[in-house]
């Protein structure tokens, strides 16, 4: 039996907004821990780790293991039901076949109930095996959404170089070549702006840029990214959340 | 040319 509650439903909203675009039909599974759902997109390019801890939860039970097997897109659907600081409430029996979602206005004169119906879905997991990664930068998450949005007017990949000199995004195409470098910085005002770098060794790959920018949809769940890059490995793109984590995957593209 | 590599090709699935 799940039972989890949110103070304001834009916790759950934004964040299935952040990663509907890649994928389709997912196991959610809860524990008491929390709710975890691992997925690839179809095209087996990115794949995306969620994770909310229970103490992310107003209000968290789950004694037995629950999985709530549906597509993202409907559970998005529905949310779309709920306001910003609804209470949002996840309900779901045991080896039940429906999540009821209720959203009560803080007043509590108004309560909406949905029954999602759930599916059985076999769903294949991959095993991330524990990486070494040689760099490691900290970095705004506007900033870099809003950097790899210029570079994609000029091509379809993106170089990614970092060195103990900076980072550096890169892009060529049929109009020309464009780049932007960021020097290592600590901003005391406002330190979301800093670019921390950890290098153990200068490291360089490119990526897809229209599947980095459906990674970089949940620069609104937190103000700074974490990329993790080693020569060729996929990355490790992390934005935190309060309790938890959206963590992205995302293979690289290779010279022929 | 590049090559978009899959992460097939990196997790194995369990």
């Amino acid at each position: 039996m799940l039972e989890a509650k949110l103070d304001a439903a834009s916790q759950l909203k934004k964040i299935v907004e952040a990663i509907r675009d890649m994928l389709g039909e997912c196991n959610i599974e809860c524990n008491e821990t929390g709710l975890a759902l691992q997925s690839l997109d179809k095209s087996h390019i990115v794949l995306v780790s969620l994770l909310l801890g229970s103490d992310g939860f107003s209000e968290y039970r789950c004694d037995r293991g629950v999985t709530l097997g549906l597509n993202i897109n409907s559970l998005a659907t529905v949310l779309r039901c709920a306001n910003n600081d609804d209470i949002l409430t996840l309900r779901s029996e045991d080896r039940a076949n429906e999540l009821i979602l209720t959203f009560e206005d803080s007043k509590a004169d108004r309560i909406s109930e949905f029954n999602l119906r759930l599916m059985d879905i076999d769903q294949e997991y991959l095993a991330i095996p524990e990486t070494e990664y040689a760099a490691t930068v900290v970095m705004s998450a506007a900033v870099l959404q809003r950097t790899l949005r210029d570079l994609s007017a000029l091509s379809e990949a993106v170089t990614i170089e970092i060195d103990k000199e900076g980072i550096r995004f890169s892009a060529e195409g049929d109009l020309g070549k464009g780049s932007t470098h960021f020097k290592p910085c600590v901003d005391m005002e406002n330190a979301e702006n800093s670019i921390n770098i950890t290098l153990s060794e200068p490291v360089s790959l490119s990526f897809n840029l229209q599947y980095f920018s459906n990674i970089t949809k949940a620069s609104s769940l937190s103000s700074t990214v974490t990329l993790q890059m080693t020569a060729g490995m996929p990355a490790q793109i992390e934005y935190k959340l309060p309790s938890g984590h959206v963590r992205y995957y995302f293979a690289p593209k290779i010279e022929d | 040319a590049t090559k978009q590599l899959s992460l097939d090709s990196f997790y194995k699935s369990t």
